[in-house]
């Protein structure tokens, strides 16, 4: 019990131990090293390239700011070849704020065409651009396309 | 007497949250925002 | 028979062949899944016993791969701690696509998936903690926890309905076990992790503070553990290290979650050791991020008209409960009814010690005193007493002074050997916070045993109370800046007459800088 631990530590003897169990781990201290992120991918013998070539992302691209400057097609790159990292998640928020709308069932982007003809609660519906990601990475126009809420992200 | 707590590397009169950036209790410097990443979170639909 | 060699290095191919798929850079959710199907294919996630054995190699082969790694000295951290993250990212998928056998309540089996992994972990390392002893290394280890917060954090949507279960299950269970006193080569990796910023604001900041209790409970095991170190005026560079981290924390509670420090400033006052001036000061200081403090140097600042002095604050800490023992609360209750028996102020003193007999107890506690009854004592008393004064004060305000509550503070302080009377006057002390009704009373109280005290000692030890917790660096709780600042300037106190001000020169000069800088 925890009276009884306590009891035992503050006895002379365990005290003696805690003490000492204290200063040996004094060698392992975490550092913020020790709780960044996981890597999902490091290699394990890594090819040495030239320093110039760098072998993680520069630092600049956890910044916002640089994805107001990336041209869409760009945008669209990081998203799907980023994905789970941070900079998927600033493309993302850089394409929302291009008015870009992420389709859940379709699991792209679309964009007003133009203004819909009809919108209700549930959908709108009209004409819109949308971004081919599977076939051949472009931009396809789509009429009379039913965009319902439920599965806009 | 204590210590001047000013100089344990926080920064003390931040007008943002401490804790988004709080990487370490042993860290002189808990302001190296470089080290992590801001809190963000990806939609499970972004799994593409 | 989950002990035979063949079993264990099946299942250690297959957390290898986890490691690879981890690792590949092509990998992604649907090859995770898969990957776990086949698990569950084997069978190596239906049975108790041997799904409790496959986590435990998967720990013991992920911890022993980052020590070869260590010892190979080129590896970096990431290379090193590559199956750890493996392992901890396995966890994440099974618990968010482990469902109910019985089809009943998914969200129920998922904790108590997590909680008998956790529980698995906890075992392993503390067998490691055991039989390496001083070199026993934390890091690993640590690394799980920590990418087990990141990973879990990753998923937080999709495990939203149980996210809150799984930092409290994460909190109660497994650093509560794991706390410093239990694990001490694990302590620094401990911290750490409490404190860590996808464990602590999160429980901080869950709706309706319902986090609250978990992490108070985590923090009371670092001061519990503290103690001893910390009442020996001398540091070691662990012990002082240790202090500094401990610091650190409790300045990022003070400035993002300063209210949590507020209502449970009773019990941690209650276990920090009286020596730790300044760092009860940084609890004591806290205040309401709503509330505006007054300037305490403001002239002829009328403490008693500002809004706030009358609000109760919120005591989250249970207070009461150090009382119970020995039927005192009874006691306390019925003499505050009916001022009777009159001796019960007189028999008080014996019950605040400690059994002479005990003295592995005076031992411990550095004292003869049971400082957890006297300072409960002192808060129980205090806040009856406001209880009565408000149900009173329709008709007019009767003095603070001659009433049940006063005769319990003053016989004390005529009962107590200087020992007892500091730690009883040190108990009121800890009630100067921010503008609150439980500030103003005992501030009164303060002054008032001062002016009353019969012999000029008291207000020697009023005075020490107060001006050492002056003169340690900031911060300092306003009340008792004002408390202070009362005591040598309304005449009433007549404080400059005492010769104590004046007892020795280093003393007198330290007066003037203080009341200068106030």
């Amino acid at each position: 019990s925890y009276e009884a631990a306590e009891e035992k530590f503050l006895g002379k003897e365990d005290g003696f131990h805690i003490q000492q169990m204290l200063d040996a781990s004094l060698q392992y201290v975490p550092e913020s090293l020790d709780a960044e992120r996981p890597k999902h991918y490091v290699p394990r013998n890594p090819y040495h390239t030239s320093s110039y070539y760098p072998q993680t992302p520069p630092p600049i691209f956890d910044n916002p700011a640089l994805f107001e400057k990336f041209d869409i097609d760009t945008l669209f790159f990081i998203f799907y070849y980023q994905q789970g990292t941070y900079q998927q998640y600033l493309a993302a928020r850089e394409l929302k704020k291009q008015s870009w709308r992420f389709h859940k069932k379709y699991l792209t982007w679309f964009q007003r065409h133009e203004e819909p003809k009809a919108i209700t609660d549930e959908y709108e519906q009209g004409t819109y651009i949308y971004f081919d990601y599977e076939g051949a990475w472009c931009q396809r126009k789509k009429t009379e396309f039913r965009f319902e809420y439920r599965f806009l992200e | 007497l204590g210590s001047d707590l000013t100089t344990l590397g926080l920064n003390l009169n931040s007008p943002d949250a401490l804790y988004a950036t709080f990487t370490s209790p042993w860290s002189e410097n808990n302001q190296a925002v470089g080290l992590i990443e801001p809190e963000y979170h990806l939609p499970s639909c972004y799994n593409v | 028979d989950v002990e035979n060699p063949g079993l264990r290095e099946q299942l250690t191919s297959f957390f290898a062949e986890w490691v690879r798929v981890y690792q590949h850079p092509t990998s992604n959710e649907k090859i995770y899944a898969t990957f776990i199907m086949q698990l569950q294919q084997q069978g190596v996630l239906k049975g108790e016993e041997i799904s409790s054995m496959f986590f435990r190699v998967c720990t013991e082969m992920s911890v022993e791969h980052y020590l070869k790694q260590k010892a190979a000295s080129h590896a970096t951290p990431a290379v090193a701690y590559q199956a750890i993250d493996a392992f901890s990212k396995l966890i994440v998928l099974l618990v968010k696509y482990h469902s109910d056998p019985d089809g009943v309540n998914n969200n129920v089996a998922k904790i108590n998936y997590l909680t008998k992994i956790l529980s698995i972990i906890v075992l392993v390392l503390a067998q490691a903690h055991e039989q390496r002893r001083q070199q026993f290394n934390q890091k690993p280890f640590f690394r799980l926890f920590s990418s087990l917060l990141n990973d879990l954090n990753s998923y937080e949507q999709q495990l939203q309905p149980i996210y809150f279960q799984i930092l409290t299950a994460l909190s109660n269970n497994t650093f509560h076990t794991l706390q410093p006193l239990f694990f001490p080569g694990f302590t620094f990796a401990w911290l750490s992790l409490i404190s860590h910023r996808l464990f602590m604001p999160k429980l901080l900041l869950a709706e309706n503070q319902k986090g609250w209790p978990a992490f108070h409970k985590l923090l009371i095991c670092l001061f519990r553990f503290l103690v001893p170190f910390l009442r020996n005026v001398e540091m070691r560079d662990t012990t002082r290290l240790l202090y500094k981290g401990t610091l650190r924390v409790l300045l990022v509670l003070l400035h993002d979650f300063p209210e949590f420090l507020c209502d449970y400033h009773f019990s941690f006052c209650d276990v920090i050791p009286s020596s730790c001036i300044q760092l009860r000061n940084l609890i004591l200081s806290a205040f309401p991020r709503n509330m505006r403090l007054p300037d305490p140097f403001t002239p002829n600042l009328k403490v008693d008209l500002l809004p706030e002095i009358s609000q109760s604050p919120r005591v989250l800490s249970d207070y009461a409960s150090a009382l119970i023992a020995n039927n005192l609360k009874n006691d306390i209750d019925n003499y505050l009814k009916t001022r009777s028996p009159i001796s019960f102020p007189l028999d008080l003193r014996n019950k605040l010690m400690i059994d002479p007999n005990n003295q592995s107890e005076i031992t411990s506690t550095g004292s003869k005193y049971n400082v957890s009854v006297i300072n409960a004592l002192v808060l129980y008393v205090g806040i009856q007493a406001i209880g009565q004064l408000h149900n009173k004060s329709a008709q007019g305000t009767p003095p603070v002074t001659h009433s049940a509550p006063m005769d319990i503070f003053q016989q004390l302080l005529i009962d107590l050997d200087s020992e007892g009377r500091y730690l009883f006057l040190s108990a009121i002390a800890n009630q100067l916070r921010y503008p609150n009704s439980h500030t103003h009373y005992f501030s009164c109280i303060l002054l008032y045993l001062f002016a009353e005290g019969s012999q000029e000692v008291i207000k020697e030890q009023v005075t020490r109370v107060l001006l050492e917790r002056l003169i340690v660096n900031r911060p300092h709780p306003w009340g008792l800046l004002i408390t202070f600042i009362e005591l040598i300037k309304n005449p009433r106190y007549n404080f400059w007459s005492h010769s104590f001000t004046r007892c020795a020169t280093d003393i007198e000069r330290l007066f003037d800088s203080v009341s200068r800088s106030i």
